[in-house]
Formats: C-alpha cells, structure tokens, sequence
C-alpha cells in the first residue's frame, strides 16, 4: 500500500 | 475538517487540561497512573516528528505543539513537582509489554517502510494501548476520583469520534486509512467497560468504584 497523502491527522 | 474530528480533537484536548488541573490545583498525582503518561509522551513524540518536515496547516501545527509540550509538562508534574504524591505501588503494569509488540507490529505492518512512517505507525499501535497501564491502576485500586473519570471519559470519547470522522471521510473522499481505523476500534474498544461504568454511575454524582 503507498502512501498517498501525509498523515493531516492528529 | 468535519465536525467529527473537530469534536474528537476538543475532547482530546479537554481531556489534557483536566488532568492538567486536577494535578496542579490539587497539587497532587494521586491515581494517575505515570506510566500511561509516559506512554503518551512517546506517542506524540514519535507521531509529531513530521512537524518539521510536512506542513498541513496552522491548526495542525498549534494541536500537535500543545500535545507535545502537555505531555511533557504532565510529566514534569509527576516526576518531579509533586512525586511524593505519586502512587507508585498501584502503578504496576509493565509497558514493555506494550511497548515490544507495538515495536515489532510497526516494523512489520505500515503503509511505507521509511523511519517516519514506521515512527508513525509505531506511534498509532502504541496509543491504541497506552491507557491500560492506567484502566489497570483503576482496577487495582478498585476506585477513581471523579475528576480521573472525566479525564478518561474525554479521553476514551476522542477516538471514538475519530471513528466517526474517518466514517464520514471515507462516505465523502473516498479517503481511509486501514491503520489507523483498527487501531482506533481497538482503543475505543478497551474504553467500552469504563464508558459503561462513567454512565451508571459517575454521571448519578456516585464515585467510580469497582465491584470488590
């Protein structure tokens, strides 16, 4: 599984 | 942003400045357990490393701040302001036991094998289980101040509102991430016993107190 977006949660 | 995460967020952030307060004021640790807070502080230490590598927006950036440096000013209140009133014979569950199997999960399940992502990772697995050191103080003693039950009960409502969130991102980007969801059922899962007892009683105005 890639990675698609940064981690924009908490 | 939904209202989901931001509700999630507040509470996460509630559930600090209680326990925060309820140390400060009462000038006392008594019943928290040191080795959850602890285990938070790791969590956020690990998850938050991309502040400095990723920006994602100013409230981001401000939430993650605040985590980190509550954690270590948590800590700070414990182990040295007021460690006489720390109550280290309760406080007895072994992190380790926690701590290796998040390790080796980490390494062995992420979404990309990169040292920030298995941090990452490592950090989402770990908070997942961070609270039991303190769900097993309460049991041992078999009581909670009321205050250590709000704390909780914000602190339990966190993920599962995160639950929500990811419900409702998935139903409107089509976003999800499988890691993060497990790991958040199973937190809120170990939360489900407390929540149980915060209604019946702690809500009636009764004291927190287990079963003999």
């Amino acid at each position: 599984v890639g990675l698609q977006t940064p981690h924009d949660e908490l | 942003m939904n209202i989901f995460r931001l509700l999630g967020d507040l509470s996460h952030l509630l559930a600090i400045m209680i326990l925060l307060q309820k140390i400060f004021y009462s000038r006392s640790c008594a019943g928290i357990s040191a080795k959850s807070q602890v285990l938070f502080a790791i969590v956020y230490t690990a998850r938050y490393l991309d502040l400095v590598t990723v920006y994602v927006s100013l409230y981001n950036i401000s939430m993650k701040v605040v985590f980190l440096l509550s954690s270590y000013a948590t800590l700070y209140l414990i182990y040295l302001k007021f460690r006489a009133t720390y109550d280290r014979n309760h406080d007895t569950f072994r992190i380790e036991f926690l701590l290796l199997p998040a390790i080796v999960l980490a390494l062995l399940i992420n979404h990309q094998f990169s040292a920030l992502e298995v941090l990452w990772t490592f950090s989402i697995y770990l908070e997942s289980v961070a609270i039991l050191p303190q769900l097993f103080m309460v049991s041992k003693t078999g009581e909670a101040e009321s205050i250590t039950s709000h704390y909780l009960f914000a602190l339990g409502s966190y993920r599962g509102l995160y639950i929500l969130n990811w419900f409702y991102r998935y139903w409107t980007e089509g976003h999800y991430d499988l890691i993060a969801i497990v790991a958040g059922v199973v937190q809120t899962v170990l939360y489900c016993d407390f929540f149980y007892l915060y209604v019946t009683k702690v809500l009636k105005g009764k004291k927190l107190q287990l079963p003999a």
